[in-house]
């Protein structure tokens, strides 16, 4: 465990709060993609089946409950409690498109042809891609509001500083897992363009908005 | 060559 790592999985942990507490407090969802937080609900539940077979950490075994726990809580909020303020018109990216090409590039390409290892593999590589709904559906609306955009930055900054985490474990465990590599780069690069927009709007204290 | 992942990181 190192800096990077802790602060990039307590990132990712706020940005999973942030979010509820938006959806909770507003009692709506309006704005938030549901596909994505059901994709994120399935990379979760494919990654953490191994909270079944081995033991790693208190810390590692609570994040994984909690992070389940959170995303199916979120799931739950968006399509049952406050299903009536879902936009579901606006969130129209076919989630198919992501979810079958990415099955068939974790069963082609993974460390061991092994079932957990695939579902391991086929998460890590769904999580690359599941925010492209939400990013999808603000470009159609070409707004977001504020507190979705410190969501979105939690959840992008997290990656980023695993790719750190990766960087530093490389030189002084001289360890690499070229698949989560590969596909961190791959999801931290989808933000950039958000990123360059929380910068220069977000934090100068303008609404995010897209020009038309 | 693949490294094989890491199995604590979450």
């Amino acid at each position: 465990m190192n800096v990077f790592r802790l602060t990039g999985d307590l990132s990712h942990l706020a940005a999973i709060i942030i979010l509820l507490l938006k959806i909770w407090k507003s009692r709506s969802c309006a704005g938030i993609s549901g596909k994505s937080q059901i994709l994120f609900a399935i990379v979760f539940t494919t990654r953490y089946l191994d909270l079944l077979t081995s033991f790693i950490s208190i810390y590692n075994t609570s994040m994984k409950v909690i992070y389940i726990g959170c995303a199916y809580a979120t799931v739950y909020l968006i399509y049952m409690k406050f299903r009536a303020t879902y936009d579901g018109n606006h969130d129209s990216f076919r989630v198919e498109f992501l979810v079958v090409p990415v099955g068939g590039l974790a069963v082609l390409v993974n460390h061991d042809f092994s079932f957990l290892e695939i579902l391991w593999t086929f998460s890590i590589y769904l999580e690359s891609v599941a925010i492209l709904p939400q990013l999808f559906m603000i470009s159609k609306t070409g707004e977001a509001e504020t507190i979705t955009t410190h969501y979105l930055f939690c959840l992008g900054l997290y990656r980023a500083l695993y790719l750190l985490n990766w960087i530093w474990r490389f030189y002084f465990e001289s360890f690499f897992d070229m698949i989560a590599i590969v596909a961190g780069v791959v999801q931290t690069v989808l933000y950039c363009d958000f990123f360059y927009l929380y910068i220069t709007k977000v934090l100068k204290g303008k609404k995010l908005s897209l020009p038309a | 060559c693949l490294r094989k992942r890491a199995k604590d990181e979450l």
